[in-house]
């Protein structure tokens, strides 16, 4: 049977839509595929209200105090973080690599953005990540319909101000079907 | 239907209310 819809406690501010966050972690020399990948990823909590989001959100390590190979995932509940998911297959992302140093701030604005409803593209936003890497990190967002001009214009144009990017900040848009022609997820 | 907007302001000051603890 389907577990009951999470709601917004009593006197809690309820979101637009109900969100979960995921972890991921790969492990040190692993090759990644789509199996693997899906084994990796865990669940870490679901939330329908401001309150419950800080309540999970203030406990979690900051992006920027993780190690190796991590993310963060956001995305609206029953969206998985993954190519395949129905609602993300003709999808894509907008690409922003950051220095050292800028993830923590970066996802908190990101995401606060996305709860808040400021990207306003009706349904299109899937979610968002947070990935921690080597030499840098990179944060995306996720859209529905990779061939809407008019949405990835938006969400680009909103990223660019809620980020406070600097104007020579690198953004690049990519279909996850071309994503998956040539395997690679960056 | 109406669109449930926050501001980064707004969620931010909600991070310190009793409910969010």
């Amino acid at each position: 049977s389907p577990r009951p819809i999470l709601k917004a406690g009593p006197g809690e501010h309820p979101l637009q839509f109900n969100y979960s966050i995921w972890f991921s972690r790969r492990s040190p020399g692993k090759q990644q595929n789509s199996t693997n990948y899906e084994q990796n990823i865990k669940l870490v909590g679901t939330f329908a209200s401001v309150e419950q989001f800080w309540r999970f959100y203030s406990h979690m390590v900051r992006p920027g105090d993780l190690s190796g190979h991590s993310d963060f995932h956001l995305f609206k509940e029953g969206i998985k973080p993954m190519w395949e998911d129905e609602a993300n297959k003709d999808g894509g992302k907008w690409i922003v690599r950051l220095r050292k140093g800028l993830a923590s701030r970066c996802w908190e604005n990101l995401i606060l953005a996305m709860l808040g409803e400021q990207f306003m593209v009706g349904e299109e936003i899937c979610g968002a990540v947070i990935s921690i890497r080597f030499q840098e990190d990179i944060v995306s967002v996720w859209n529905k319909t990779a061939s809407d001009h008019a949405t990835t214009t938006r969400i680009r144009d909103t990223l660019r101000r809620v980020l406070n990017l600097p104007p020579n900040t690198i953004m690049e848009y990519k279909a996850h079907q071309d994503s998956l022609k040539d395997n690679s997820s960056f | 239907g109406t669109r449930i907007i926050y501001d980064r302001a707004f969620l931010m000051q909600m991070r310190n209310s009793p409910h969010a603890k």
